[in-house]
This record gives C-alpha cells, structure tokens and sequence, in this order.
C-alpha cells in the first residue's frame, strides 16, 4: 500500500516515470487489484504510453468489470492509438453506466473519418444525435457523409409494410436513399442505372427483369421470408444478384434449398436472425 | 436483425469502393 500512495502522489505531482515505477513495483505484489491496474494504466497514458494503458484498462476490466472510470480511460486510450472500432465496442456499456456523452461520440467519429471509414464516423454521429438532439452542426455533417457512401434504390414504393419497410427507414438514415414512385419502365430503369445498389423485394417480377439484364450496380433481394413461389424463384438469373437477403428459420431455409439447389453457388446468401 | 443488414451494406461499400 505504500508503494501504490507513493506512486500516486508522484502521479498527481506530475512525476510519471517515478510514479509508474512505484506502481508497478505494487502490481507485482497484487497484480489483480483493479485500482491500481486503473491508475497505473492512467499514468502510462499520461506517459504516452497508450498501447501498455490499454493492457492495464482491459486487465482491471476483466478483474472488475462495473468502473465507469476504467471504462472510460480504456476509450480514451483506444482513441489515442486510432482504435475507433474498439472504442465504439465499449460504447454499450459506457451508455448502461451513464457515462457516453455526446462528445466522445463525436471525437470518436473524427477518428473514424480520418481512417475514411465514412460507415464508422456515420454510426457515430447518429448516435451522438441522439443523445443530444440539439447539436444542428452534425446535420450538415452527416449529409456530407451520406452523400459520399453508395446510393441505394429500392425497388419498391415508400411506405410498404412489414420488415422490408423497417428495413428501408434504418438503411435510409444511413445512405441516400430513393425508392420506385410508380413502375413505369422509364423509371424504373432510371432509378436502377442512378444506384450504386439496388434493392428489389421477393417475389418482384422487376427482380426478374432487372436480373436478366447487363449489371450496373450491385443486386439484393429480399427478405425471403416464407412463401414459397417456385416459379418465380427460378425465373431470377441469380449469378446478377449479388445478395439475397433470408430470414433465420430451418422451414424456409430447406424450402427454398428445395426449390433453387444450386442457388448457394450461385448467389451470397446473407441470413438474418 | 437491421445491424446485420447495415454490415450487408458496409460489405457492398467495400466492394464498390475496391472496384473504383
């Protein structure tokens, strides 16, 4: 104990080479108290030493997992050293002991753009509007953001029912969305040849039509949820989709497996819980 | 559910983004 109040007392003094050896001559002793991981975690970081501060936050994490204090060191330190993905990794347990705030978020989204991770920095700054509301100067950020990711255009019309629609609100909040107004041919094409992914529900016969034509922008289909419709399915030139988009569920999945054999070699298959 | 598709769409961005 005397080592550990030495050491930070050196610490609060500013002396951080001092301190950090008083410190580790303690964690030699005890090497599983949390505090002490904490402090001389905090006191590597203030040495610069933020990849040995790491080491020490995930140690006192892992021996004592409810410090709000570590928590937030740990965050500071992954964004010292450019780890934006493993701070946001923490940000659900920071936000359950109150202690995320709008500010890291958006310094954790800086980190993010400055690795061009447009999705990273996206995430980041929705969350932080949503923490705090009132901050108008992200607006425009996040435009930019939205502006600069692929356009996505769903081959349907705004406002359709079931999980396609709650699909469509997240993914629109994301990216520059645009969806069908009407299924005249014009516009459907239009709307295809503007996307950079384009998005048509099961059972669509634009799908069909889309698919059977020379590729211009990446091809989802999806939810596949549980009707069946074998004729339709095997009209679709699945080696143009790109992904088809399946619903968790053993019935569905060797429906469909039944219907369309070759169809995992044809397509990607990405699967939803 | 809508985290796997938001990754089903970083996954696409990637693909675009290599292909430019």
């Amino acid at each position: 104990l005397v080592h550990y109040e030495k050491g930070l007392e050196l610490a609060e003094a500013g002396k951080y080479c001092q301190a950090l050896e008083y410190m580790q001559e303690h964690l030699r002793r005890t090497p599983d108290d949390a505090e002490v991981l904490n402090d001389t975690g905090a006191i590597l970081y203030c040495l610069g030493r933020s990849d040995e501060a790491i080491d020490h936050f995930v140690k006192a994490r892992s021996t004592r997992n409810d410090s709000a204090e570590t928590l937030w060191n740990l965050a500071e330190a992954y964004l010292a050293t450019g780890k934006a993905s493993e701070a946001a990794e923490i940000f659900d347990d920071m936000d359950r002991m109150g202690v995320l705030n709008a500010d890291l978020l958006n310094r954790t989204a800086e980190v993010f753009l400055n690795q061009n991770n447009k999705a990273g920095a996206l995430e980041m700054l929705l969350r932080s509007l949503q923490v705090w509301s009132d901050q108008e100067v992200l607006r425009p950020m996040v435009d930019i953001i939205r502006s600069k990711r692929p356009k996505v255009a769903f081959l349907f019309k705004e406002n359709s029912t079931g999980a396609v629609n709650e699909i469509a609100r997240f993914v629109k909040e994301r990216f520059v969305v645009r969806f069908l107004e009407d299924s005249g041919e014009d516009q459907v094409q239009g709307l295809i040849e503007w996307s950079d992914i384009a998005w048509f529900e099961w059972g669509s016969d634009l799908a069909v039509t889309a698919s059977k034509q020379v590729k211009t922008c990446k091809t989802i289909i999806g939810p596949y949820l549980d009707e069946g419709n074998p004729q339709w399915s095997r009209a679709v030139n699945w080696t143009n989709i790109d992904v088809l988009v399946t619903v968790d569920g053993c019935t569905a999945q060797e429906a469909l497996a039944g219907e369309l054999p070759e169809l995992e070699s044809q397509t990607s298959i990405a699967v939803i819980p | 559910q809508l985290d796997k598709i938001n990754g089903l769409l970083i996954e696409l961005e990637a693909e675009i983004e290599s292909e430019q």
